[in-house]
């Protein structure tokens, strides 16, 4: 499965 | 009165929603891209893809808990809410009457971006209503997180948490109504009938999608991903 922009998004420090 | 902590969590929403907004030199284009349908539809998208990202930054930020969620059940949230977030906020635009003129230019594109009358009018409609209820800040910021704090979006797990985190918003938004609207006691039941109103375009939009579709438009991965688009 493609991996999620969403979850990549999400999981990125604060404010990246 | 608002307690200490519902105090708190106001001022910590409030600023992760002015902290995140769409970068100025997107909503420069609105002035300086040319004005063909294509070139519109594709400042939308940039437009949409950018309220993605300040969406995601904007919930990252919520104080009440959202990040205590797993990681599933914040993703459903997103994809439940993420169009329903980028109508209220691009309502804001319209209300606030942006700068050099940009509010009647991103008007244009929207009427000349390929969308048919048949969404346009009730989503102008939306903008209009809201408009008229001249929400504060603080409103904008709250209205926002419960509509993403909603329990009831497909496939979320703990719908019980999500409905505690959204129920201590409700509570703080009903105060700041009354707080800030004390001659009309019908404020609070007018934002919450707002957030009908965006189920409704959030309806409209999956249909524009597939109008959009047809004409061999084409998304981004985000764009795809959030809009459960193939």
């Amino acid at each position: 499965e493609e991996p999620s922009l969403l979850k990549k998004l999400l999981l990125a420090p604060p404010n990246s | 009165e608002l307690s200490q902590d519902q105090q708190t969590l106001l001022t910590y929403v409030l600023d992760a929603y002015n902290k995140h907004r769409i970068p100025s030199d997107i909503s420069k284009k609105l002035l300086q891209e040319q004005y063909s349908r294509e070139e519109n539809f594709l400042l939308l998208t940039e437009m949409a893809t950018s309220h993605v990202q300040v969406l995601v930054e904007f919930t990252k930020n919520i104080p009440a808990g959202f990040q205590t969620l797993d990681h599933e059940d914040q993703i459903a949230l997103l994809k439940g809410s993420a169009v329903e977030a980028m109508f209220l906020r691009s309502a804001q635009s319209f209300t606030k009457k942006l700068p050099h003129g940009h509010t009647e230019m991103l008007e244009e594109r929207i009427r000349k971006s390929g969308i048919s009358e048949e969404f346009i009018v009730p989503m102008f409609n939306f903008y209009k209503s809201i408009r008229e209820l001249q929400m504060m800040q603080e409103e904008h910021a709250l209205l926002t997180a419960i509509t993403i704090l909603s329990p009831d979006r497909p496939y979320i797990r703990d719908q019980q948490a999500v409905e505690q985190l959204q129920e201590a918003m409700l509570e703080v938004l009903r105060k700041v109504c009354k707080l800030k609207h004390p001659q009309e006691p019908q404020h609070f039941a007018r934002l919450l009938g707002r957030l009908t109103e965006l189920r409704t375009l959030h309806h409209h939009h999956a249909e524009m999608l597939e109008s959009w579709r047809m004409s061999d438009h084409k998304f981004n991965p985000l764009l795809c991903e959030i809009w459960d688009v193939q």
